[in-house]
């Protein structure tokens, strides 16, 4: 069975998609087979790839609103091993039409065990920057939640109440999600990522991956040329450090 | 009556907080008189000037589930002219309850309404990077909407879905929404952000302020010092570029 991640911050701009699409690049990279699920409405993911949400017909809505297997709406990238489900605006209406219905949150779940068991080692997911059902949906159905935190005041402020949804989820609808944090787009110049860093490192290093990603203005550049960093500039600071945060990844789950 | 802007784009971490206190400061400090209303159920707003959502006991959620009014839940901050409506995290169940009841997106354009009209200015509202309940109830109320814009590929793509919901919000239950884009975080060392800022000069310049914020990491800073930017740092060039904005939102309105 694959292990299933979500990629979740309900805090805006902290790296949540480039984290989700560099980590799939880099397994993908490493010889695994790799499923990204993009549950953005906004559909950065699906564009980072090149594609464009509004044009497509098989999206990740149609696992949810219609009957549609997830295999059936998924779709392969230009890089080898890495699948993608896209995203489209219409999954904003999941959100609205699933919530209240009975066991909604696991309807991603259901799914993904519906999946062929050999077919991916690994399910990245990708979540919009809020808590809405489709977000639940993720929580529920993963194994491992990677937040990212940007050493800023407000996300190490909002860092608590993700904790606090953290330790709801897994009393209401997934005993077993593991958590852990991975800081992004760290300024060593900065005075004030310096001390959020120290801040997070003296009190909970025992939740944060080693790996610390830095800044790097190639990783900004890389969604507009359609490419993960793997590909657009294997050799800068930020491909390297995401190869290091996705062995870091091997020591969960499998 | 104050003149009522909204501060809201579903892209995340494009200055939405930072563009609302920065202009409410400035706009208190040319002298007029300010409300601000955080309605991010993660209260950054709220949190840039020290006040500590989980024990605030009057914050906006009572102006929506109970039926206090706006003055009732709204408090001095530490600058002349500048008042807030605090958020909490209860604001996240507002989302859920209201949605769906009748006429529930003029529940704030009438309790602004409510509201003496010679206590205030201007209101400036900070909206979470969602298009819940709640955002709907800002789109409803404000005769001025601005879109902070990042000047990186993922957030000009979003534009196109703001306008959209901007034309909606039009046609359903706002016909006087005006709207203008304000480019903020620029950096002028980074290609991707020089193409992006052209491009959208010669696309839509007619929808674009003159002013664009350039990035400076005093603005960053101030959060953590519980002050806006024109008491953190008042000489930089962030507080510069946000009294220039303040000084084009006077042609709005009054
Ligand atoms: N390490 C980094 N160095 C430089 N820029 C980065 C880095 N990581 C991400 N970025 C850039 O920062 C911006 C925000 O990142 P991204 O869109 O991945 O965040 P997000 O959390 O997915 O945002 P949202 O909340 O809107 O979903 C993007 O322009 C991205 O290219
Ligand atoms: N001009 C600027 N220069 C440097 N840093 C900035 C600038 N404007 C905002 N920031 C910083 O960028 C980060 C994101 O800004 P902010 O939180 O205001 O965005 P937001 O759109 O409100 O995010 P969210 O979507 O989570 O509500 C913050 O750390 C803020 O201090
Ligand atoms: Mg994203
Ligand atoms: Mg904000």
């Amino acid at each position: 069975h694959p292990f299933i991640i979500a990629v979740c911050n309900h805090k805006g701009g902290v790296a949540k998609t480039t984290t989700c699409l560099s980590l799939g690049a880099c397994l993908a990279e490493m010889g695994f087979s790799v499923l990204m699920i993009d549950l953005d409405p906004q559909a950065h993911l699906t564009l980072s790839l090149g594609l464009n949400p509004e044009t497509l017909h098989r999206t990740g809505s149609d696992a949810f609103l219609a009957n549609n297997s997830l295999i059936s709406v998924s779709r392969e990238t230009d890089i080898l091993g890495l699948d993608i489900v896209p995203a489209s605006p219409q999954l904003a209406l999941v959100d609205k039409i699933m919530y209240g219905r009975d066991a909604y949150e696991y309807h991603l779940k259901r799914r993904l065990n519906a999946l062929d068991a050999n077919l991916y080692d690994y399910v990245l997911i990708d979540c919009a920057p809020a808590f809405g059902t489709l977000t639940l949906n993720a929580l529920t159905a993963a194994e491992l939640l990677i937040i990212p935190v940007q050493c800023e005041y407000y996300a190490a402020k909002s860092l608590r109440s993700i904790l606090n949804l953290t330790k709801l989820i897994r009393r209401k609808t997934n005993a077993d999600l593991n958590y852990q944090i991975v800081m992004t787009m760290y300024d060593r110049r900065n005075r004030i990522c310096r001390i959020i860093r120290d801040q997070m490192e003296s009190s909970i290093s025992h939740l944060l991956f080693n790996t610390v990603i830095e800044v790097d203005t190639k990783l900004r550049e890389s969604p507009a040329y359609a490419q993960p960093i793997t590909r657009y500039a294997p050799e800068t600071r930020g491909a390297q450090q995401y190869r290091a945060l996705a062995k870091e990844l091997l020591h969960f789950g499998k």
